[in-house]
This record gives C-alpha cells, structure tokens and sequence, in this order.
C-alpha cells in the first residue's frame, strides 16, 4: 500500500475544475460531479464495495470494488485509514478511528455496499 | 499553502477495457 498523501489532512485547500478552492472536509458529492462534468479528460463512475480483506501487511486492506455500468472488478490495496469519498455520505474508511486521529477528517466507516466517487478516462468503455 | 487538484483526492478506478 502506498503512504498516505497529504491532501486528506482537515484544512488541506482542493481547487475544483472551475477553480473555486474548498477544504477537504467541506467537500461535497456534487463538487466530484460538477468537476468532472467540466473536465475534458476524467468522468465520474460510481464504484460499489463488493468485499473488504485483510491485506499483507498489519494496517492493509484489500478492497476490491465493482466500478461502473460494466460492474468491473477491481481490487485496492490500501492503509486502513485511507478514506474514500461516499455518494451523498462524505469520507469514509475502513478504520475511521484512525483516519479521524491522523489527520482529523472526520470519516464513517466504509461497509460493503457503499458507493464510492471514482475516475476514468473519459472516451474509454 | 499548497493547494490539490480535486482529481487527486478520488482513486482513478479503471475498468478493464472492452469492444
């Protein structure tokens, strides 16, 4: 799993696509949304927590996600504490405890089910 | 203060390509 980036700490300034600048703990699901509708080269997919695992590692967690229209499944492997972005719910992680103590994102627990903000490339099916 | 594109905050979750 790679080391956790700075940008998840509460105060970190996020510039949307038409610049307007937010805190990461103000950011909401439209914000995702209407970036990405303005963007010429990333679209929105909504990707469902099919299962969490163990990962190889103490803190890991393989979370293998089922992104898209065409339900693709796709696996992370990631620290515990790396939150993810909810539909209409906000941040979440596997261990919210912690996300919480490291960089004070208030966070829910991430449960099989939720459907996450993810990415691709637009022009790509 | 170092400011984030919003692209970088979500994970780039690419499905396996078709047709």
């Amino acid at each position: 799993p790679v080391s956790l980036p700075p940008f998840f700490m509460r105060g970190s300034i996020i510039q949307l696509a038409d610049g307007e600048l937010k805190r990461v703990e103000d950011l909401k699901t439209e914000d995702f949304i209407q970036s990405a509708e303005i963007s010429s080269e990333l679209k929105i997919d909504s990707s469902t927590v099919e299962r969490i695992d163990s990962g190889q590692t103490p803190n890991a967690v393989v979370i293998q996600f089922s992104v898209g229209e065409l339900k693709a499944q796709v696996c992370v492997e990631v620290l515990g504490e790396y939150p993810f972005f909810v539909f209409g719910q906000g941040w979440s992680s596997c261990c919210p405890d912690r996300t919480t103590q490291l960089f004070e994102l208030s966070c829910a627990k991430l449960c099989v089910g939720d459907v996450c903000v993810s990415l691709t490339l637009r022009g790509m099916r | 203060v170092p400011v984030f594109p919003w692209h970088s905050l979500v994970p780039f979750l690419a499905p396996t390509q078709s047709d």
